[in-house]
């Protein structure tokens, strides 16, 4: 089963 | 005090256009380098980031940096009340809660101004890394909303999977499946880059919403590495850029 990532798991908070 | 004018509204509009199906408010960060935006959709899946070079402007002044919080909304129906081929001026005071658009006819005999209310947003900013993609792929704008809008009608995920050779985008749904594949052109429309074949899954629907950029620039820019957001790049001549980041499906 494929779930939809969050560009926040990738990008950090500045 | 800033002051930023365009020869021509139409851009604009197409920039506004750009962004509006994405974000609903969003803040313009403005510096004598000229003006940028980067904001996330509301499911955080999605980036958008906006850079447009000063020189991009016409006329261009940005004595200290402000942040303009704005309605996109809002900002769509002032620029429905300016031509296109209208020039466009955009003004806010220091730490002001409002911006002066103005627009200015063609032959000069008509003008128009507005007042657009500043929203105070709460923005948080994402430090994007610098990525060496393994596929870059080019191509033309126009291509790459046809396949997206083909594909939609399958599934709601769209499949690209690019090698040396080709670039294809898949989607397979209960209705059944649709694969295209582009390689490159001895015209150079399209291009490939590939030093690591890669495959990734992403929402259709997101796919889609960026290409609303097309107006804007006659190629885009795809950048995949594994496991990483999809890049997908319009540049605005030679003065600026949309980059729209999507976070891949993974597998649960």
């Amino acid at each position: 089963k494929v779930k939809q990532g969050s560009i926040t798991s990738f990008f950090a908070k500045k | 005090m800033f002051e930023a004018r365009l020869s021509s509204t139409l851009t604009l509009k197409k920039i506004v256009d750009a962004l509006r199906d994405i974000l609903n408010q969003s803040t313009l960060d403005c510096s004598d380098t000229g003006i940028q935006l980067q904001a996330m959709d509301n499911s955080h899946v999605s980036l958008v980031c906006l850079c447009l070079r000063s020189d991009y402007f016409e006329k261009y002044k940005c004595s200290r940096n402000v942040s303009l919080g704005l309605d996109l909304k809002s900002l769509t129906k002032v620029l429905k009340c300016a031509n296109g081929d209208d020039a466009v001026t955009i003004k806010a005071a220091d730490k002001a809660d409002k911006i002066e658009l103005s627009f200015e006819s063609a032959g000069k005999e008509r003008t128009a101004d507005y007042e657009l209310r500043l929203l105070n947003l709460d923005q948080e900013h994402l430090a994007i890394p610098e990525t060496e993609y393994s596929c870059v792929i080019h191509m033309p704008a126009s291509e790459f909303a046809r396949i997206c809008r083909d594909l939609a009608v399958f599934s709601e995920s769209v499949v690209i999977a690019c090698s040396k050779n080709c670039i294809k985008f898949s989607a397979n749904g209960e209705m059944g499946s649709a694969n295209i594949k582009l390689s490159q052109t001895s015209k150079a429309e399209v291009t490939l880059q590939v030093d690591e074949p890669v495959t990734l899954s992403f929402a259709g629907r997101y796919l889609n919403t960026f290409t609303r950029a097309t107006p804007l620039s006659e190629k885009v820019k795809i950048g995949m590495a594994a496991d990483v957001p999809l890049l997908v790049e319009y540049p605005i001549e030679d003065y600026g850029y949309i980059r729209y980041y999507l976070a891949p499906k993974v597998d649960d």
